[in-house]
């Protein structure tokens, strides 16, 4: 039996939202020592989801039989949807469930909604990522990301990422014209969230698909920062840390025809 | 004029 209570439902409403505009099916594997893990590829192969709860990122977790619960993430969005951000919220499943049960409990207002979400045999290629080495590591403000993501899209359908040891630069070329935003590397002892950071190898230029970027940026509400790690003519991965576990998503680039 | 790459050239699969 699975039954994973996490002390608000945000957290796994916020990862709904974040993947499931990327792929529409998807295997939860449950095990006593992982938690909740997720491997997912989007239809175009161009972009790949990992997801990692660990059992540090519920309440209270146990697994007593390995479990894979395929689910349509549509429809778990809509139920995801009817409990409130800090409810209380229970992923519960029998040893060979043919069903998922969702349970959202607010404690002051003594409210208890169940729901019952039907369970699918998925059949999916699970790929093989290894430990990549990279060229260059890039940590920034998750919001600062998303608006470079959001905005070049309106120029071009691709985006270029230029990373050199002080400075990153994106840059867009498309049929109105051409655009760039320079971020350079800065460090606030203050605020150290709103700092970014470069560690570099190697410098990076490399371009991706604007629509799979903002795809990515879907995740920014879970995590103050994203880390991006890059790597010449490799699959970039973008990370979004959650306590006690990660949403990373491995982007396959663009090359010159 | 740049081409997408698809993730199945760089990770194996299980």
């Amino acid at each position: 039996m699975l039954e994973g209570k996490f002390e608000t439902a945000s957290t796994m409403k916020k990862v709904i939202e974040a993947i499931k505009d990327s792929v529409k099916l998807c295997n939860l594997n449950c095990s006593q020592n992982d938690g909740i893990t997720v491997q997912a590829i989007d239809d175009s192969r161009v972009l790949l989801i990992a997801l990692k709860l660990d059992p540090s990122c519920f309440q209270e977790f146990r697994c007593d039989k390995d479990l894979v619960l395929g689910l349509d993430l549509e429809s778990l969005s809509k139920i995801l949807r009817q409990g409130n951000p800090e409810d209380y919220l229970t992923l519960i499943a029998e040893d060979s469930p043919d069903s998922l049960l969702i349970v959202f409990e607010d404690s002051k207002k003594d409210r208890i909604s169940e729901f019952s979400l039907k369970l699918m045999d998925i059949d999916s290629d699970v790929l093989t990522i290894d430990e990549m080495e990279h060229d260059c590591a890039i940590t920034l403000p998750a919001a600062a990301f998303a608006k470079v993501a959001r905005d070049m899209k309106t120029l071009s359908e691709s985006l270029q990422i230029l990373v050199t040891k002080d400075s990153v630069k994106f840059k867009a070329d498309g049929s109105i014209g051409t655009g760039s935003v320079i971020l350079r590397a800065r460090t606030n002892l203050d605020d150290t969230k709103e700092s970014i950071l470069i560690d570099l190898n190697k410098p990076v230029n490399l371009t991706f698909g604007a629509k799979y970027l903002n795809d990515i940026v879907k995740a920014t509400p879970l995590a103050d920062t994203v880390t991006i790690k890059l790597t010449d003519k490799a699959p970039a991965m973008f990370e979004y840390k959650l306590q006690g576990g990660f949403l990373r998503y491995y982007l396959a680039p663009k090359f010159e025809d | 004029p740049s081409k997408q790459s698809s993730l199945m050239s760089f990770f194996g699969k299980r």
